[in-house]
């Protein structure tokens, strides 16, 4: 474990949790593209199979369980609770681009064929692309409200940060995951122009609203 | 290789 590593899971379990407080505080989910959340549940699903067959610390395990149980909230009160505010006109990325794909190369391309090497080697790629349904609505919308923007600043740094811890484990410890890495790089870089838009409008007070 | 998972970031 490593500082970047730490402020990374940090910087996630934040966006995680703003963003579900927003939903229950506000008892309402205008803004936010359902699709991304129930990508994110599959992401997490697929990936934490390992909780079942192996144990690494009480961190892991910890920080697992709080995404999973998170992630499937999130998604309950967009589709049951609160459906009523869901804006399903604007939440209209067609998700089977992006899952058909992602599972193709995920037999493809892969550490091990095995079960749960190709259902980790799926939740990675598919990471990398989860957010794009959110993104899309926002320029469909052609705006966000801010915590919702803060929500997005964070998933986007978390990985920015696992890039660094990526570089260090490879200086310090001779580890590198080129799976992880490029569908890391991949991710931070679909957050580009939203982190322009952030450091240059939000952190600024203003709204971000794009260009309809 | 940690037990059944090589994988031992989140």
């Amino acid at each position: 474990m490593n500082i970047f590593r730490l402020t990374g899971d940090l910087s996630h379990l934040a966006a995680i949790i703003i963003l579900l407080l927003k939903i229950w505080k506000s008892r309402s989910c205008a803004g936010i593209s359902g699709k991304s959340q129930v990508l994110f549940a599959l992401v997490f699903t697929t990936r934490y199979l390992d909780l079942l067959t192996s144990f690494i610390s009480l961190y892991n395990t910890t920080m697992k369980v709080i995404y999973i149980g998170c992630s499937y909230a999130t998604v309950y009160l967009i589709y049951m609770k609160l459906k009523a505010t869901y804006d399903g006109n604007h939440d209209t990325f067609r998700v089977e681009f992006l899952i058909v794909p992602v599972g193709g190369l995920a037999f493809l391309v892969n550490h091990d064929f095995s079960p749960l090497e190709i259902l980790w080697t799926f939740s990675i790629y598919l990471e990398s692309v989860a957010i794009l349904p959110q993104l899309f609505m926002i320029s469909k919308t052609g705006e966000a409200e801010t915590i919702t923007t803060h929500y997005l600043f964070f998933l986007g740094l978390y990985r920015a940060l696992y890039l660094i811890n990526w570089i260090w484990r490879f200086y310090f410890e001779g580890f590198f995951d080129m799976i992880a890495i490029v569908a890391g790089v991949v991710q931070t870089i679909l957050y580009c122009d939203f982190f322009y838009l952030y450091v240059t409008k939000v952190l600024k007070g203003k709204k971000l609203s794009l260009p309809a | 290789v940690i037990g059944q998972t090589r994988h031992d970031e989140l």
